[in-house]
């Protein structure tokens, strides 16, 4: 079982995953063509 | 505490000026134009009076880039994330360039020590910031803010710039101070963000490739047993909630670009990595021992009469860049252990060992895992020493009627199913790419099986490497070496065992992997 | 035998559990690595455009940023002075460009959208976009497929090539579809 300092990094982990980092937060502002991601089809090219 | 009667509006006022400069037509990217008149105007105010000033200055400055990162991420009126962010980051950037031309023009050019020291300053402020606020706002603390302040500032400081490629080195040192300093087991709720800090693709390449004589290495090894440490009580449970499980599927991608592009590093420093995961990480423990230097050839261990003894790579060691004799504790302990390895005296000392590696009663936690990793690997090299010094190489006969085997053999017989299993674990870490220890330990691992007194002896080691071997790829090529000798030679009489036939599922498996190994 | 978790029994409780509750036996049989968005055959380091721990992906060109010299910076003196993007007024070419280059972006999918207004259609099968050679006739044609010659446009090669084609219709995607809230603006 979890200790209970491990329960609560848990719950703060927990916090975090609903507020993920976005691929952006590590690049430089795109003034022109921001990422804006967004689901497309399975049959279009995926990478 | 207590900031001089002013000092907050200053602080804001200038650092409105300076997003607007920075934000404003005709200054580009650069800023250097308009920060000379920014560093008067901070001196007018007296911003750079004292050194207690300018922390200040920079504490307050986070915190209010940060606030309005908050203030920003609350807003109701536009719920897109995406039209958010940008909003923050026209705040946080600005701020980390002018954290960057002050650390770039803090002194003379040719003065290193004040931009490090300068640089340090920051980093620190800004890490109690994010540990102050982390435990102040607890499950609604967002890492948005600080992970674009270390990134963007670190991209900054990595500009092809000479002033700035001369303390390189220290920057990267801060850097992992500071990462080391807000691990995730300090700050949880930074936790994905570290990662993505940690493993940039410039921070990376930095550190590992770019860095002179390797001497990163070892304060990135330092970041992933950090990460693995963190993510070893989470992992231990059979299903993995889903945050964990995003955690340990980024780890993995990060492993096997290390993998991929620095094996060299993983083989160095697998000896520290594998001593905390744990050991139900199968698949992950296997990609850190499956890296071999990229100038080695491996032979195909799938080749009809693979003569392993004959090659050359087996009578070099690896690289273990770790001080595995300082490891074994207590000291007593340690003297007596290498008491034993010189003159096989006194006979107490093998039923006396199990005592040493047991630390309590309860199942799942008995055994002081680092200290059997460390008992197998010391005895192991000793071994190695010691066979070499008679002129002989190791082999299935050299490495029988020793001490070391006696200790090896004493482990066998003597644990209980729990340490066995650890103690195997401690041996199948060592199967790696061809050296002297893939080598040494193959071979103890096989006599280990051949001499067993008990059945149940030979059944663990057989699940020790089974359930290496039926994780999905990648392999250690010494794991596969040592599985394909013990069901193909006859000497270990391998499909005579009970335990191969207890279950049908179990006999497919063992057919199945036999096939693919032959 | 060994009648705990650590013989081969424990093994075995795993597997069977493989089959009912793969969550519970993740950590034990592994996941494919290949399947984790990194060409691990490339003969290239991957780190220069990794993307990221979570990133699905390796970046694109365009993600990779380079510091140039800051004369080259020109943005903050020009941006309120380019006209705003509208993709009726760019070429095949660039729709391509951007359709190809945008993957899991909004970008695609409007490139998408204006290739389909020009006629392209996409085939879901195939992978690529097709249209008709003008002024071809068809050499068959019914309610569920027709035969003919078309063009094909070759990413590998950057070019339009015509080939005859066996055309299922219900293997082309219908009008790409942007939901609202993702409507890009430049």
């Amino acid at each position: 079982p979890l200790l209970k300092e491990h329960q609560t990094q848990f719950q703060l982990m927990e916090s975090a995953f609903y507020h993920m980092p976005h691929l952006s937060d590590s690049e430089r502002i795109r003034p022109y063509l921001p990422r804006t991601p967004c689901p497309t089809p399975a049959y279009y090219i995926q990478s | 505490y207590e900031d001089p009667p002013g000092l907050v509006e200053k602080t804001d006022q200038l650092l409105r000026d300076w997003i607007g400069i920075y934000h404003s037509q005709h200054q580009g990217r650069d800023s250097t134009k308009a920060f000379s008149m920014f560093v008067h105007q901070m001196n007018v105010y007296g911003i750079l009076k004292t050194d207690d000033l300018i922390t200040r200055f920079f504490r307050l400055s986070t915190q209010l880039c940060v606030e309005t990162v908050y203030r920003v991420l609350a807003e109701k009126t536009n719920p897109s994330l995406s039209l958010l962010r940008p909003k923050c980051y026209h705040t946080l950037d600005a701020f980390v360039r002018l954290v960057a031309l002050l650390v770039k023009h803090s002194g003379d050019a040719n003065n290193t020590t004040t931009k490090i020291h300068l640089l340090n300053k920051v980093l620190g402020i800004v890490a109690g910031c994010l540990l102050q606020d982390h435990d102040t706002r607890i499950t609604d603390f967002q890492q948005l803010p600080y992970q674009r302040i270390f990134t963007m500032l670190f991209l900054e400081l990595n500009a092809p710039e000479p002033v700035l490629e001369a303390i390189n080195f220290h920057v990267l040192t801060a850097y992992c101070h500071t990462l080391h300093i807000l691990r995730p087991s300090k700050a949880a709720g930074f936790c994905y963000a570290w990662l993505e800090l940690v493993s940039h693709r410039v921070f990376m390449g930095r550190m590992l490739a770019t860095s002179p004589q390797q001497k990163c290495w070892p304060l990135y090894a330092q970041l992933l047993i950090d990460l693995f440490k963190y993510l070893a009580p989470f992992l231990r449970n059979a299903e993995l909630a889903k945050p964990v499980t995003m955690l340990y599927k980024g780890t993995l991608r990060v492993l096997l670009v290390l993998l991929h592009d620095f094996p060299e590093f993983l083989c160095d420093y697998h000896y520290g990595f594998c001593d905390v995961i744990p050991p139900n990480c199968i698949q992950m423990r296997n990609l850190i021992l499956s890296a071999f230097p990229r100038n080695m050839r491996l032979p195909d261990p799938f080749t009809p009469n693979l003569k392993v003894d004959m090659l050359q790579e087996i009578s070099y060691g690896p690289r273990i860049l770790a001080n595995i004799a300082m490891m074994i504790t207590p000291p007593q302990f340690k003297k007596d252990l290498d008491s034993y390895l010189k003159a096989r005296a006194p006979v107490t000392f093998l039923s006396e060992l199990r005592g040493n590696l047991q630390i309590s009663n309860n199942p799942g936690v008995r055994y002081n895992v680092q200290l059997m990793n460390a008992l197998i690997l010391y005895v192991g090299t000793q071994a190695i020493a010691y066979i070499r010094s008679k002129g002989l190489s190791p082999n299935m006969s050299t490495i029988a009627h020793s001490a070391h085997m006696d200790i090896f053999q004493n482990l066998s017989v003597d644990l209980d199913t729990e340490g066995r299993y650890l103690y195997l674990n401690a041996i199948a870490n060592q199967l790696r790419y061809p050296n002297s220890h893939t080598h040494y330990f193959s071979c103890t691992l096989l006599y280990l099986f051949a001499e067993a007194n008990t059945e149940a002896i030979q059944e663990q080691i057989t699940r020790v490497l089974l359930e290496r071997l039926i994780v999905n790829r990648p392999h250690p090529w010494g794991l596969l070496i040592t599985f394909i000798e013990l069901i193909k030679n006859p000497t270990y009489r391998f499909w005579q065992h009970e335990f191969v036939h207890c279950a049908p599922e179990i006999e497919k498996l063992f057919e199945s992997v036999a096939r693919s190994c032959m | 035998m060994v009648n705990d978790q650590f013989g081969i029994v424990g093994l075995l409780t795993f597997i069977r559990a493989a089959e009912t509750d793969p969550n519970l036996v993740s950590l034990a049989l592994g996941q494919d690595l290949t399947a984790l968005g990194l060409n691990l055959n490339s003969p290239d380091n991957l780190y220069p455009t990794f993307a990221g721990p979570w990133a699905e992906h390796p970046c694109r060109p365009q993600d990779i940023d380079f510091h140039v010299p800051p004369e080259y910076l020109i943005n903050h003196a020009i941006r309120d002075k380019l006209a705003s993007m509208k993709l009726s007024r760019y070429k095949d070419d660039l729709l391509f460009f951007m359709f190809y280059n945008n993957v899991g972006d909004v970008l695609q999918i409007a490139a998408a959208q204006e290739l389909y207004a020009r006629d392209w259609r996409y085939h879901t099968e195939d992978k690529v976009w097709i249209t008709q050679v003008p002024g071809m006739v068809l050499m068959e044609k019914t309610s569920v497929y027709e035969r003919g010659t078309y063009y094909f446009f070759d990413a590998q090669n950057w070019r339009k090539v015509a080939k005859e084609f066996y055309l299922e219709y219900n293997k082309l995607e219908g009008r790409p579809i942007m939901t609202p809230n993702l409507h890009h603006n430049s």
